[in-house]
């Protein structure tokens, strides 16, 4: 067996022509020829979308008037289709993987949250998200919180000590998970990922407050902990812990790509999704709304072939939901 | 009837056109031409076949007819009148991934069932 997920490169649309090539292939259609130009085809085998990885991932890219704004995708998003699309078309059933939880729907969510730098040192980072979009007919099976930490300019506490991070919602001492990061592997940059599931499961679907403590500093680890005792150091008491943003937390300048995100998994029970849209409690075709300027024309596109609006789609340069 | 027309088209094929049989056939969905490229990420274009053809006398059995078909078909070839042919659909469909905008502006993954065609019947 290979492993069929695929490391989250930049080279997104690449791999996106991937995804084609091998559902082409499996069909027998594809010839092993090597891929010609993007200028050599025909407008049919238009290559899969150029995603710029330069792009701010929330900012509204100024798109031609008229046009709703382009919003970029994070990297973890797009391996997470590249993962499944390619899974798919090898017939391996995405829900097998145990990062999908079993669910159809992973929808991602970027921090609102800014920090508060009226406290120094800052031990505590409040991470907002907005996940009032997230559907009440469609069962949580799992949501994590994705922190990037940067590789921190100095060490930032005794050398032989771990530390505990803990996240809770905010005002709440309820503990919805913990991580130690011990020194040495503080060193490189990388994503801590923590369980906020149980943070979601009884939250009203608005805004979600998480909080990042710098907790207590855990025991010194056993060799260095004895070669302290050997060397007769009196047992220090254990600094204070220290500044979140020496850890490497810090969200000031972060590029998008680097900004924590929020990561739901949920399952949708219907079959035909699109008509989930539709059915969104506040989109007025599916109300019926007798209005004139609520009658979108049917869902297909006119024979002009430039498409009405359907029930389910976004007017053009008018955001709605869906 | 049924044994006339069982033949009839070996004879009689030169004139009349054959008419295709019920088969899946290419349908290239590109979601830029259907104007959803402003929310959705990827694919903006996927094979999603279709079926097309006649289910006429004698079905083949890879087109899995329901025995409501087969009668159907029968009845058809013997009386044209009486009813019309059973109909060529998809009989199996996988779904697609795909990676859109929400309302909220946030990047959804969703699997959509019943995307491709994988393959076509009589029913």
């Amino acid at each position: 067996f290979q492993q069929a997920s695929i490391s989250s490169s930049s080279s997104s649309s690449a791999e996106l022509d991937t995804t084609k090539d091998v559902r082409n292939r499996k069909e027998g259609k594809m010839s092993r020829a090597p891929r010609e130009s993007s200028a050599g085809r025909t407008p049919r085998e238009r290559p899969e979308p150029r995603l710029r990885p330069e792009q701010e991932p929330q900012s509204q890219e100024r798109e031609p008037p008229g046009r709703a704004p382009r919003v970029v995708p994070h990297e973890y998003m797009l391996s997470i289709y590249r993962t499944y699309s390619i899974a798919e078309k090898l017939g391996i059933n995405a829900s097998f993987f145990p990062s999908s939880k079993s669910a159809n729907t992973i929808t991602s969510f970027v921090d609102r949250g800014l920090d508060d730098l009226s406290h120094t040192p800052l031990r505590r980072q409040k991470y907002l998200f907005d996940v009032s979009t997230l559907s009440d007919n469609e069962e949580l099976v799992g949501a994590e919180l994705r922190l990037y930490r940067r590789a921190p300019s100095a060490p930032w506490g005794p050398p032989a000590r771990p530390l505990r991070v803990q996240l809770h919602p905010c005002l709440s001492p309820l503990l919805l998970d913990a991580k130690t990061l011990s020194p040495h592997g503080a060193t490189r940059a990388g994503w801590e990922v923590f369980d906020v599931w149980r943070g979601l499961r009884h939250q009203p679907r608005k805004q979600l407050c998480l909080e990042l403590r710098a907790g207590a500093w855990g025991e010194p680890d056993a060799a260095a902990g004895d070669a302290e005792a050997r060397a007769g150091a009196p047992q220090q008491p254990p600094p204070a812990p220290p500044d979140l943003r020496s850890l490497g937390f810090g969200r000031r300048l972060r590029p998008p790509q680097e900004r924590a995100l929020l990561v739901v998994f949920t399952r949708s029970q219907r079959k035909n999704l699109f008509a989930e849209m539709r059915e969104q409690p506040d989109s007025v075709e599916a109300a019926g709304d007798p209005s004139p300027g609520a009658a979108q024309g049917s869902p297909w596109p006119s024979p002009s072939g430039a498409p009405d609006i359907g029930p389910w789609l976004p007017s053009p340069g008018r955001r709605r939901r869906r | 009837t049924a044994f006339a027309s069982r033949h009839g088209k070996r004879h009689g094929g030169g004139g009349k056109k054959s008419r295709l049989r019920c088969s899946k056939k290419p349908l290239h969905v590109n979601f830029k031409e259907l104007g959803w490229d402003d929310w959705i990420i990827a694919p903006l274009e996927y094979e999603a076949y279709h079926c097309e053809g006649v289910c006429d006398f004698p079905l083949r059995s890879h087109l899995e007819p329901t025995n409501h078909a087969i009668i159907q078909t029968l009845m058809n070839s013997m009386d044209p009148g009486s009813t019309p042919p059973s109909c060529c659909v998809p009989t199996k469909l996988t779904p697609i991934s795909i990676l859109y905008i929400d309302a909220g502006n946030n990047v959804v993954y969703k699997q959509y069932e019943d995307m491709v065609v994988e393959s076509c019947g009589c029913r």
